[in-house]
């Protein structure tokens, strides 16, 4: 709005609307899900490991917003530690991006008897980030 | 934690994540780990190996490791390909049971000398398995002899066998092949034509076996097998004792420890299956595809278990 009480401090000039959006706007490297492969050859694990070839972990890396809210699935506490963090004591770390849901792996191995096993191992692949 | 940064001594010992500098039991992270889940996991002891060796290239080499039948490997990829997608998700939608399958070859087998092949074929053999891998939160599903057929040797094509099986007890396993003591008999027909391999279901006779942990199982199996249908000729065009493959053993089974993936945990509201077999129940469930239903009643108390 144009007219502004006497005395006021006038508002932000119209043309800086860009800059106060900015504010606003997700940070470049918010806290998200990033996809890694490796094969279990690079390990040179191959020898016992049958199966699968390739496997990705995922994992999670990124800034965690100030006001992290229900977006992650973050609890309250996470604001709370960002609070201590900037107003009481900055050797509190700040919130860290970590993964909040994994799916299972299916595995086909040698063990050192020579028996063969398959097994179904939980939380080996990270599906979901999260602020905490 | 702040209690190790108090205590920089207690840091010494603190997981195997730290600079070890403590005795070779901290050294070596497997040490730290229960019993219980020591022996069992294929996957842990290399993971903590590698992230305990920090930084040296030895980790790669793996220590050696005994290699399996071409068979029983060619078995299990199926069984792999059968039970997972490529990149290693278990399939949700197979409703089986086990999340934990292991395959043991023998690591004794003592022949016998066919008896009079009047009566058709006998095929007697003594076999001796270690089941030292399998670990005590592991529970038996449903176990398996698999034979496999050597195809290079034509066999004909339909073979109805009687089958004997024996467990040794204990005691005897001094002797390296003990006589054979008769037991309860299977009966199998199959067609050899068709089938690569042949499964024998063991599961109530090894169960109060592998319930109780035995470690070794020495157990002696001789098959008479006829040509075809009983009334006409009995005598087989080769031998089976040189078409058969001495048999592997097949263990289904349930981790209940907290590594393994369990399927009513992924299922969640979908139809769940009925209770896991506890250690003393005889499983009645077919872990490859069991169709038990429940109430909603039954439902909601299997859950609750």
């Amino acid at each position: 709005r144009e007219e502004h009480p006497k005395g006021a401090p006038s508002a932000t000039p119209p043309y800086n609307l860009s800059q106060y959006f900015k504010q606003f706007v997700f940070p470049q490297n918010e806290c998200e899900l990033h996809s890694f492969r490796l094969s279990f050859s690079q390990l040179k694990w191959d020898k016992w490991i049958i199966a699968p070839h390739r496997y990705s972990p995922q994992y999670c890396k990124g800034d965690c917003p100030r006001v992290v809210g229900h977006r992650y699935g973050s609890p309250v506490h996470t604001m709370v530690q960002n609070i201590i963090y900037e107003k009481l004591d900055p050797s509190v770390p700040k919130p860290s991006c970590v993964p909040a849901e994994y799916s299972p792996l299916s595995v086909l191995t040698i063990e050192p008897d020579g028996s063969i096993v398959y097994k179904e191992y939980e939380d080996m692949i990270a599906t979901k980030c999260t602020c905490r | 934690s702040p209690h190790s940064r108090a205590h920089p001594s207690s840091a010494k010992t603190s997981g195997f994540l730290g600079a070890p500098k403590g005795t070779a039991s901290d050294l070596n992270p497997l040490l730290q780990l229960p019993r219980s889940v020591r022996g069992g996991y294929a996957l842990l002891p290399p993971l903590l190996k590698v992230l305990s060796d920090r930084g040296q290239q030895s980790w790669a080499s793996e220590s050696p490791r005994l290699q399996p039948d071409s068979r029983a490997l060619r078995y299990m990829k199926r069984l792999y390909k059968m039970s997972a997608t490529k990149e290693g998700i278990p399939k949700a939608n197979k409703s089986h049971l086990y999340n934990t399958v292991r395959l043991f070859t023998p690591c004794l087998e003592c022949e016998h000398p066919p008896r009079d092949l009047r009566k058709g074929d006998v095929h007697s053999v003594d076999l001796l398995f270690n089941l030292d891998r399998v670990t005590a939160l592991e529970h038996l599903l449903k176990s398996v002899l698999l034979y496999s057929f050597d195809t290079s040797i034509p066999v004909s094509s339909s073979i109805r066998c009687l089958c004997r099986l024996a467990v040794k007890e204990q005691g005897s396993s001094s002797q390296v092949c003990p006589s054979l003591s008769h037991s309860p008999a299977f009966s199998l027909h199959f067609e050899a034509r068709k089938r690569r391999w042949l499964e024998m279901d063991v599961t109530s006779f090894l169960q109060p076996l592998i319930a109780t942990h035995r470690r070794n199982i020495h157990m002696a199996l001789n098959f008479t097998c006829l040509l075809g249908d009983p009334q006409h000729s009995t005598k087989l065009v080769t031998p089976l004792n040189t078409a058969l493959v001495p048999p592997s053993l097949l263990l289904y089974l349930n981790d209940t420890s907290e590594q393994a993936h369990h399927r009513w945990n992924s299922l969640g509201h979908r139809r769940t299956n009925p209770a896991w077999p506890r250690p003393g129940d005889s499983p009645r469930l077919d872990p490859t595809g069991d169709q038990g239903h429940e109430d909603s009643q039954g439902k909601r108390a299997s859950r609750r278990r």
